[in-house]
């Protein structure tokens, strides 16, 4: 058997000009979550407990693309969904739709252990949350500037997208609008589902 | 999106994934991270978690296939997170994280990046962007 071993992402949408300081954030920032992760290990923590714990730190930053710092629907708000599984017994819990809930992957795991079901969506969620006695808190403490800028570009360019980057070719949008754009190519790539 | 999976010392998997979606998404959109055997995964083989584009990892079945690849053909980590990156993704951008139940850690993308971190028992420690 091998030893312990840990990963974390933090999102595959990375814009190609990201300044030279912002990527030293993220290093930083990534760096800290492994030492966090391998300190638990340390300690002999089980594998589900150090993925909530990294996970949790992710989402209180908002460096990235959840929880704090969460990219923005077409109305300006946040919706958040996680899930978390545990692999011995593949146990699993999952939630979409979350919009005061401060940790969604925490609230994943009470799915997970305190519930009879593997996935939770929006009000019922909301409410499993209340009854598990979750840290609550309103949906602006998710809301960034920077993603409140980037909705408007994405808007500009009537797009999706999947990351901070904005297209140039949607920057200055010509004056029909161009069909719907998801990350950059027509929605239309995706119709199949 | 962020995730992170993990073995322990006693060779259990893990796998966590959590997101805000995409932006400018429409209400109620959900995307593949709160989607066991999509976005997230975990057996007694492997723990996988994704990022991207959420319609094309969901095509793909992307983080259980990591774990099939390896059940079915025998496949190593690293080799099996190649071959579900190269054949599973269509025209989707994604990318993913792995640790397998022998304490290995593996990563594969098509996106220009991923911000992404690595420790391994042994001294092993990475991070990296692109």
């Amino acid at each position: 058997m091998g030893g312990w071993a840990i990963a974390v992402h933090g999102g595959a949408g990375v814009d190609p000009d990201l300044p030279l300081h912002r990527q030293d954030d993220a290093k930083k920032f990534l760096t800290r979550c492994l030492d966090l992760g391998i300190h638990a290990l340390r300690s002999n923590h089980s594998a589900i407990d150090v993925v909530e714990l990294v996970v949790r730190e992710l989402e209180n930053d908002p460096l990235f693309n959840s929880g704090r710092g969460s990219a923005l629907t077409e109305d300006g708000t946040v919706e958040m969904e996680a899930s978390i599984m545990d692999g011995p017994k593949r146990r699993c819990g999952a939630v979409s739709g979350l919009v005061t809930v401060k940790n969604p992957i925490s609230l994943a795991r009470l799915v997970m252990d305190k519930s009879p079901h593997s996935y939770l969506a929006f009000s019922g969620a909301e409410k499993f949350a209340r009854q598990q006695g979750v840290e609550l808190v309103s949906n602006d403490y998710f809301i960034t500037e920077g993603n409140v800028e980037l909705l408007q570009l994405a808007k500009e360019a009537n797009g999706i997208w999947l990351d901070r980057r904005v297209p140039i070719e949607t920057c200055c949008a010509s004056v029909e609008t161009p069909p719907l754009q998801m990350n950059g190519v027509p929605i239309s790539v995706y119709t199949p589902e | 999106t962020v995730g992170c999976v993990v073995v322990d010392s006693e060779g259990r998997c893990a796998a966590a994934t959590s997101t805000g979606g995409l932006i400018n998404k429409k209400v109620g959109r959900i995307g593949d991270s709160p989607l066991i055997g999509l976005g997230t995964y975990a057996c007694d083989v492997c723990g996988v978690s994704c990022t991207g584009e959420g319609e094309a990892i969901i095509r793909g079945t992307l983080a259980r296939e990591v774990a099939a690849v390896m059940e079915y053909k025998g496949l190593g980590l690293q080799e099996a997170v190649n071959y579900v990156i190269e054949e599973r993704l269509d025209e989707g951008q994604a990318g993913l994280i792995a640790v397998s139940s022998k304490g290995e850690v593996a990563c594969g993308f098509n996106t220009t990046g991923m911000f992404r971190g690595f420790a391994t028992e042994d001294g092993f420690m990475e991070v990296g962007i692109w």
